[in-house]
């Protein structure tokens, strides 16, 4: 049997399927329950896989991605790699609505969210940072790197590629971590 | 990883997806979930799906798109979720893995990757023939 309206979400995230239900009992739009009801995750920071607070990057960052799509007018918005915003599906919402862009990605993402309203603030918490200095503990395992000097599967980085890297490749490397250093 | 895809009363359809990614990536990556016809997809012309896992390799299958296509060939939804898990299997047989699905009559389905360790998805529904969101369970293949 079917019936309609139907809200499907993956994995045990019950507060999020609740809330995308309320939003369509409400009379909001399909749009609106995807919206809030991946919102209520972001919010929850389901099973840490979600939201602010999670998942650090090897810089100990965390980062978001999300994306929102109307199947009437086949219109997607996204955000990808967002940094210090943690609303990531309501900025995605916020692609749609106010660009004629699809994908927005990494720090200018952010800025065009601070320009939507969107309040700039640090994604990190205790437990993201016991998470990133454990890992550091751990010789940076696992990690994601291959065919790399040295062995991406005993130690940390920073990892270089085997064959001998020529003198100007080494001073790039130099100047751009030192400009990434810098950054913040 | 939230993957969600919500039809409404007329049967249309939005999906989408909220993630951090993945833990210890190397700066700058980005998986499947925000891209479209990966992470998620809508057609209120077909229907709507979802993925969560491993997005490294997922988003190379598209797996969302796959779905909702064989969803408009007339694929029943649980079917189309377990076609598109079979097309990443045949080339990552050890992927992590799972994908939602629903048509635009509120038929639904879902499906994921047995590797040891994950043999069940569990994933949430909420519709007027449930008096609650109910958490429901498929094993996986």
């Amino acid at each position: 049997a079917t019936a309609l309206p139907l809200v499907i979400n993956t994995w045990a995230f019950r507060k999020a399927a609740e809330t995308a239900w309320k939003v369509l009992q409400l009379g909001g739009s399909e749009l609106d329950a995807v919206e809030r009801g991946c919102s209520q995750c972001e919010i929850d920071q389901c099973d840490g896989s979600v939201g602010y607070g999670g998942s650090p990057d090897e810089s100990g960052e965390t980062t978001l991605d999300a994306m929102i799509m109307d199947g009437n007018t086949m219109e997607v918005g996204a955000v990808a790699d967002l940094r210090r915003v943690k609303n990531a599906i309501g900025v995605a919402r916020k692609v749609i609505e106010y660009t004629k862009h699809t994908l927005l990605v990494g720090e200018s993402a952010s800025m065009f969210a601070v320009r939507m309203g969107f309040p700039y603030e640090d994604l990190t918490t205790p437990k993201s940072l016991s998470i990133y200095s454990k890992w550091l503990n751990q010789s940076c395992q696992p990690n994601y790197w291959k065919n790399v000097v040295p062995d991406s599967s005993k130690s940390c980085g920073p990892y270089k590629r085997p064959e001998k890297v020529s003198y100007k490749e080494e001073q790039t490397i130099k100047d751009l971590q030192r400009r990434v250093q810098n950054h913040d | 990883t939230i993957g969600m895809v919500v039809v409404g009363g007329s049967g249309t359809i939005a999906s989408g997806t909220s993630t951090n990614g993945a833990v210890h990536k190397i700066p700058g990556r980005v998986g499947d979930s925000p891209i479209a016809g990966a992470g998620a997809y809508a057609d209120s012309t077909a229907g709507g799906a979802a993925a969560t896992g491993d997005g490294d390799i997922m988003m190379r299958f598209l797996p969302s798109y796959q779905a909702v296509e064989y969803m408009r060939m007339g694929t029943d939804p649980a079917v189309a979720c377990q076609r598109v898990i079979s097309r990443i299997q045949k080339y990552a047989p050890r992927f992590f893995g799972a994908v939602i699905c629903a048509n635009t009559t509120g038929s639904y389905g879902a499906a994921c990757n047995k590797i040891p360790g994950f043999t069940q998805f569990h994933f949430m529904v909420s519709s007027p023939l449930l008096s609650q969101p109910t958490e429901q369970v498929v094993d996986c293949i």
